[in-house]
């Protein structure tokens, strides 16, 4: 464990208890793209499978229980608890269009042909595009509640510390897990363009508007 | 690919 990966993990863990708070406090699930939380707990369950064979540490098993119990919780309250705020008109982006690659890259890119190692494979493609249901709702309700910025803004942030603690460990340990760096590197330049918004509006108190 | 399928980051 390095300095990267846990601010990356805290940042990670911000993320998904603002998302959390935001939807019980205001009760509401306005803005929050729905189909951005099913793909992120299809993340979380592909990945974390080995929860129950695999004990690497209890930080690492408490956190991917986290992982998977918050973002269920958060899909909960968007489809059933406060199904009638979910705002479904805004919120179409076809996810076949990014479980379908993933899995097809899965199939290229593995590590063993083991239903495991496949499902891991899966994972991290998934979770590289799983914010563009998100990024594409912001973008056609042309605005995103100050919230929500802080939200992608940890959860942006979450692997761009990740690639940090990847370039620190390759120099150290020597480990390197081309998969995890590449697909987190796309990840990451996905937020950019939304980097570049929070820190130049929200960041000097102003509403996040993507410009029409 | 390098075959580390020991996976210890989440």
């Amino acid at each position: 464990m390095n300095l990267f990966r846990l601010m990356g993990d805290v940042s990670h863990v911000l993320a998904v208890f603002i998302l959390l708070a935001k939807i019980w406090r205001t009760r509401s699930a306005a803005g929050i793209s729905g189909r951005s939380q099913i793909l992120f707990t299809i993340v979380y369950l592909a990945r974390y499978m080995d929860l129950f064979f695999s004990f690497i540490s209890l930080y690492n098993t408490v956190m991917k229980l986290l992982f998977i119990s918050a973002s269920c919780a958060t899909v909960y309250l968007i489809y059933f608890k406060f199904r009638a705020t979910y705002d479904g008109n805004h919120d179409t982006f076809r996810i076949e269009f990014v479980l379908v690659p993933s899995l097809l890259l899965a199939f290229i890119f593995h590590y063993s042909m083991s239903f495991f190692e496949l499902a891991w494979s899966f994972s991290i493609f998934l979770e590289a595009v799983a914010i563009l249901p998100q990024l594409f709702m912001v973008t056609k309700t042309g605005e995103a509640e100050n919230i929500t910025s802080h939200y992608l803004f940890a959860l942006g942030s979450y692997r761009a510390l990740y690639i940090l603690n990847w370039i620190y460990r390759y120099y150290t340990e020597g480990h390197f897990d081309p998969i995890a760096v590449c697909a987190g590197i796309v990840q990451t330049i996905l937020y950019c363009d939304f980097f570049y918004l929070y820190v130049t509006k929200v960041l000097q108190g102003r509403k996040l508007q993507v410009l029409p | 690919l390098l075959r580390n399928t020991f996976h210890d980051e989440l």
